[in-house]
């Protein structure tokens, strides 16, 4: 299998495995929120929140499917000019490179189906019923297992191990 | 502190 380099690293990419391309996902930032519902009522809801209910990045249903995360510490020198600006500005690719080799995704990487709320995907990391809900468990958005693979120093493959079947989903990084 | 998120939908 041929691995790309992807463009933007501590990123997490779709791996089309078939074609050796690499598909950009939608990134986002989100706060973890915390909301009770009418005081005294027990309604609770935490978690994250990505606007609109589709994401922009499209993937076709697969039985197998593979991400990928690099931290760019094997990664070459992507273009001379970026380099040199870099130097001038005193900080060279090698001590760069060890920099970036200190995050090490594994066991950071979650992936959640994600919910909907008012024309927003959200992600849920505790929700429960109010005092006169029939559900009084505490729930989360669903979680999906999978496994990293290290393809060489820095650079991961994530085997999904469930079909995933049409839907929204999100990789949170902890 | 923000969570960075990574979405995407399956067709």
């Amino acid at each position: 299998t041929d691995y790309p380099e992807p463009e933007f690293k501590n990123e997490v990419y779709f791996f089309n495995k078939g074609e050796s391309k690499l598909v950009r996902l939608e990134k986002s930032l989100s706060k973890l929120e915390t909301k009770t519902k009418a005081v005294g009522m027990g309604g609770y809801e935490s978690g994250y929140t990505i606007s609109g209910t589709k994401a922009t990045s499209r993937i076709p249903e697969s039985p197998n499917l593979y991400f990928i995360f690099s931290n760019g510490s094997s990664a070459p020198a992507s273009n001379k000019q970026n380099d040199s600006t870099m130097r001038a500005n005193g900080i060279d690719q090698s001590m760069q490179n060890s920099m970036n080799s200190m995050f090490d995704p594994t066991n950071s990487l979650s992936l959640y189906k994600t919910d909907f709320e008012k024309g927003d995907r959200k992600i849920f990391m505790q929700k429960a019923g109010g005092a006169f809900s029939f559900n009084h468990k505490v729930q989360s958005s669903d979680k999906f297992t999978f496994s990293m693979r290290k393809i060489k120093e820095g650079y991961w493959e994530l085997v999904i191990d469930k079909h995933l079947p049409k839907g929204e989903y999100a990789f949170t990084i902890a | 502190g923000e969570t960075t998120i990574y979405s995407f939908g399956i067709d």
